[in-house]
């Protein structure tokens, strides 16, 4: 069926923070995120998938600038919660498909995807919604990565 | 800063599918999600977090009665990639909080999820965009947690 696939969106100024091996236990998502929330520091993408041996991860993207601030406090939260592991890394990329409804959804991810693994792009994070696909890259290939989906989904580059 | 919250988002009629351990590398996410989508099976949430070592686990939702094709499907791509494992869960059901523009979001997030966690219900899955910010819990906890967080956000039930 007709897919109405509308463009492309990247942004190169988020930082991914990672926590690792947290308590799969309610009340624990809030731990994690209610401190650097009271910090006022924005966040765009919350990532967590399914806990394994009562444990699992937890990723959330912020703004570059809020980085620092946001590990202190995420390594704070990691002590007391007795993560795993914590880390970032802020030579992220951020890039998203919109649009689509889920009847279209599977079959503009699974484009998506090809387009970037025919580059040989490795996509490190993903998250979506109804109307869109996120996917976070390593930032040095943000610039391939947007040519080769217009050219995927037949978009002009603006 | 006011966060304009709309609404409370649920449904109970999608079934979740991981597969754990898939090589981290260009071309895995293709795999996993092509054959899923040739079949034309939607596919609503899509989460990937960070990959340790080499690996990752990727984990969609797709309609209840898709799952049995979905979960074929899904064990001959386990095969051929050398995934560690893969299951899926049709008890489960899908939670979101609608609005709030990335300014809000992490205060939006936080407080969705400390009202499940008063609660004691369980965050199995977190996707989000940065209007929406679901959730994946057990489908038993459903009626509940639509409440608590309509008390939360001092929503009116519909
Ligand atoms: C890991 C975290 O999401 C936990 N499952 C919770 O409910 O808070
Ligand atoms: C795991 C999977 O997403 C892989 N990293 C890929 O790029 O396809």
């Amino acid at each position: 069926e007709e897919v109405l696939v509308r463009g492309v969106a990247f942004n190169r100024d988020e930082a991914q923070l990672t926590i690792t091996g947290v308590p799969d236990q309610p009340g624990v998502a809030h731990k994690i995120l209610g401190p650097i929330s009271d910090a006022n520091i924005e966040v765009d993408m919350i990532v967590q998938n399914i806990g394994t041996d009562g444990a699992t991860d937890f990723t959330f993207t912020v703004h570059r600038n809020e980085l620092e601030q946001a590990k202190n406090i995420l390594a704070e939260t990691g002590k007391s919660l007795g993560a795993k592991n914590w880390s970032s890394d802020d030579k992220i990329a951020k890039i998203s498909i919109i649009g689509g409804g889920m009847r279209s959804h599977a079959g503009v991810a699974t484009q998506m995807f090809e387009a970037l693994a025919k580059e040989n792009i490795n996509i490190q994070l993903i998250s979506t919604s109804e109307i869109k696909v996120s996917v976070v890259i390593d930032e040095k290939y943000l610039e391939l990565a947007v040519r080769s989906l217009h050219e995927a989904f037949d978009l002009h580059e603006a």
